[in-house]
């Protein structure tokens, strides 16, 4: 493991540590979006489906159960736990979530044809898809509070770095292994998925340096 | 194509 790839897992692990804080300290779901946490937690079920049947090792099986679990956490939390479930505004939080699992089950299917993949490659295949597209039920909560909370707003930043760490990571991975395995699938969606944050990124930074609050135009 | 079996990949 190369130190971009080790950044990127931290990354992602620093932000749900931060979700989780965000909550507890501020004591309501404002401007967070359940629908972006139900399709990681589909993501994750679906992409670490190898838990079952392989192990690999103690750090990659760990992680996976901490995503798994604590994705779980944070739904159950806004869903049934109060004072986040009477705080969560589900009016404002409308995306369809068959929108985005439905073309890329499509697209899974296509692709594990194409290469030939069976079952557990298939989930894994739309994971990867899926994962690209997870956090724009956020983004649209985003735009519609306008202004962001610091902590919401650390807490799309590192979820948005940690893929970006990876691409590093594959770049590094290809200059340096002789054998390496490119796949073509991981890196556009990567791309894609880190695209999708480069505005907020834009305005996140600008507020960092400039300073006051942080919003987003409407 | 044959899939990454190795991949460690989060």
């Amino acid at each position: 493991m190369n130190i971009f790839r080790f950044a990127g897992d931290m990354s992602h692990v620093f932000s749900i540590i931060i979700l989780l804080l965000r909550l507890h300290v501020a004591k309501n779901a404002n401007g967070v979006s359940l629908k972006t946490q139900e399709l990681f937690l589909i993501v994750f079920c679906t992409r670490y489906l190898d838990l079952l049947i392989r192990f690999i090792s103690l750090y990659n099986s760990a992680m996976k159960i901490l995503y798994i679990g604590s994705t779980a956490a944070i739904i159950h939390m806004i869903r049934y736990r109060e004072p986040y479930r009477s705080t969560y505004d589900r009016s404002q939080d409308s995306f369809r979530l068959e929108f985005a699992l439905i073309p890329c089950l499509v697209l899974a299917m296509i692709t594990s044809l194409i290469r030939g993949f069976g079952f557990i490659e298939l989930f894994w295949t739309f994971s990867i898809y899926l994962e690209a597209v997870a956090i724009l039920p956020q983004l649209i909560v985003l735009q519609r509070y306008s202004v962001v909370e610091n902590l919401t707003g650390h807490y799309i930043f590192f979820l948005g770095a940690y893929r970006g760490l990876y691409i590093l990571n594959w770049i590094y991975r290809a200059y340096t292994e002789k054998h390496y395995h490119h796949d073509y699938v991981v890196y556009a969606c990567g791309f894609v998925q880190t695209a999708l944050y480069a505005d907020f990124f834009y305005y996140y930074f600008q507020s960092k340096y400039y300073g006051g609050t942080f919003s987003l135009p409407t | 194509e044959e899939w990454d079996k190795e991949k460690d990949e989060l």
